[in-house]
């Protein structure tokens, strides 16, 4: 939520700046909101109707790194350096960022080397100052990391922008989490109304053996 | 509206709540 | 014996007017305060304890200056007079300062930066004089040994508002929300502290890195399960051997949580709270985040 609030004022001054450009000056917006060190939501300004505009014209570059900075990885750049502009280090810094949020949403722990993997970074020190500086201290990630095991373990990460594709897989999580919390509620019921049987179960037991008592008491 | 969207990944993304060995260990 | 204190009065004038602070002080502190010949009332022997410990002070001697100092504290709190107590005060938190009882020295100028009155007597508080004694108390608790005590410090400064348009800002920011401070900013940091808060300590490291190394060793707690002696030593900047001495140290002094395996070199990062509690916390702030959404889509009337 803190993120979002952050991004809110940023996105809202970014998508009016769009609405009122095209051309070189579009591509220039693209490039200072692809650089811009607390931004890392993209969908909104790549809405906006002036940047699809940019389709087939000297310009589409622009689009296509918008496109790739709200859904793809720096994975997805490096497979296709050859048809997309050179990134400066902010831009590369920003892809590397938001490739750690979309492996976090697939898996809470990370593997080291998978990250070093998909970030190109050669050795822990280097991989652990950008998760600890770029990532959580950018308040985008939050977690631990556990050198014997060589992981990170993810405890909060930033939502990324969503393809419609993903909707599904996010409404079935959703519903078994439902489900799941459904169930665990009924058991607890079904334990509650068995606690309070057992309960009066020993109390009327408890009775029974109290009076038998009495009774044989005065029979002595 | 995208920034819900962006949220509710978020959140969905903090299930399991805890996932750590040592959880798995005092858990059971 | 009453013109032998004039003698010694003016001669401590003299030497003052030299800036040779404790030979006016020496001067001062041969006058007989508790002399049975002559009547001596309180307020005079609290300002002259006071005159000569701020002489000594001017030396950056805290040995003499607390003996005064010491001496004054018996008078201060039945004296009404109040440029001699904020005078006291004031050399009260700069011996434990020069003590480098950090964070006691922090609490005293703290205090003095909260005075509201403009005039005390004929003394005129001016701004930069409590912005001074904040951004002294703000140093003081940056070089204060880290732990659970410190934290709280650091939390009163860093919600003071008058705090965010101190220089030193940026730093107390980043020690208090607990993160790695790099070496240009520790050198920036450096160059705002006086001599005896760069003194050389017996384990060959000064007073400025062993504070910053006790703050980074705890930062690194907050972010890390576990890490090898060897990846600690190069985050601190220092050997495996150092790094891990400091870390037992930190410890055993209950300032950090954690243990340290010697046959894997790998020191063990505890938090403060259960495995069980922290699942907890977790689900309060997952139930938070679902809130916030649930907020969210109230507000765009969804």
């Amino acid at each position: 939520m803190d993120i979002e609030r952050k991004h809110a004022e940023l996105i809202d001054l970014f998508v009016k700046q769009a609405a009122v450009l095209d051309g070189p000056a579009l591509a220039g917006l693209v490039l200072e909101v692809t650089s811009h060190p607390s931004l890392f939501a993209f969908s909104e300004i790549l809405s906006v109707p002036n940047l699809a505009k940019l389709e087939g014209t000297q310009y589409s570059s622009s689009l296509d790194v918008l496109r790739l900075f709200a859904y793809g990885t720096w994975g997805d750049y490096r497979s296709n350096a050859g048809s997309l502009p050179a990134l400066s280090s902010d831009q590369v810094r920003k892809l590397k960022q938001l490739s750690v949020l979309t492996l976090a949403e697939t898996n809470k722990v990370l593997r080291y080397n998978q990250l070093m993997q998909e970030l190109d970074v050669s050795n822990v020190r280097e991989l652990e100052d950008f998760l600890i500086n770029e990532c959580m201290y950018a308040g985008i990630v939050r977690g631990k990391l556990d050198q014997l095991r060589t992981c990170f373990e993810v405890q909060f990460a930033a939502g990324r922008d969503l393809r419609p594709e993903q909707l599904n897989n996010m409404i079935q999580t959703l519903s078994n989490w439902l489900d799941t919390s459904d169930n665990l509620l009924y058991l607890i019921q079904e334990k509650i109304k068995w606690a309070d049987t057992m309960s009066e179960a020993t109390k009327k037991h408890r009775k029974e053996i109290e009076d038998k008592v009495e009774e044989v008491k005065k029979s002595l | 509206d995208n920034s819900l969207l962006r949220q509710v990944s978020s959140l969905l993304r903090r299930l399991p709540a805890m996932e750590s060995e040592k959880f798995q260990d005092d858990f059971l | 014996e009453e013109q032998v204190v004039v003698i010694r009065e003016k001669l401590a004038e003299l030497y003052e007017s030299e800036q040779q602070w404790s030979k006016a002080a020496q001067m001062l502190s041969g006058i007989d305060l508790d002399s049975g010949m002559r009547m001596v009332d309180d307020t005079y022997k609290l300002s002259k304890c006071v005159q000569i410990a701020r002489l000594y002070l001017e030396d950056d001697d805290a040995v003499n200056a607390e003996a005064f100092i010491n001496k004054a504290s018996f008078l201060v709190s039945s004296s009404k007079h109040e440029v001699l107590n904020l005078q006291y005060k004031v050399c009260y938190a700069r011996i434990l300062d020069l003590k480098r009882k950090f964070l006691e020295a922090a609490l005293r100028y703290y205090q003095i930066s909260q005075i509201e009155k403009r005039q005390i007597g004929d003394e005129e508080i001016d701004e930069d004089a409590l912005e001074q004694a904040l951004s002294a108390a703000v140093t003081c608790t940056i070089l204060a040994a880290a732990g659970p005590q410190r934290s709280r410090v650091l939390a009163t400064l860093y919600k003071d508002e008058r705090c965010s348009k101190l220089k030193i800002y940026p730093i107390l920011q980043k020690v208090y929300l607990e993160r790695i401070l790099r070496k240009p900013e520790i050198d920036a940091f450096a160059e705002e502290l006086k001599p005896h808060q760069k003194a050389l300590l017996p384990d060959n490291f000064t007073v400025l890195d062993r504070a910053m190394i006790e703050h980074n060793l705890l930062s690194a707690s907050k972010l890390y399960t576990n890490i090898s002696f060897e990846e600690l030593g190069t985050l601190l900047g220092i050997p495996p051997q150092k790094a891990e001495k400091i870390a037992s140290r930190m410890i055993y002094e209950d300032r950090m949580r954690g243990s340290i395996d010697q046959v894997e070199a790998v020191i063990h990062f505890e938090d403060d709270t259960e495995e069980l509690q922290q699942w907890d916390q977790q689900i309060v702030g997952l139930c938070q985040a679902l809130n916030d959404i649930l907020d969210g889509m109230t507000s765009k009337g969804i």
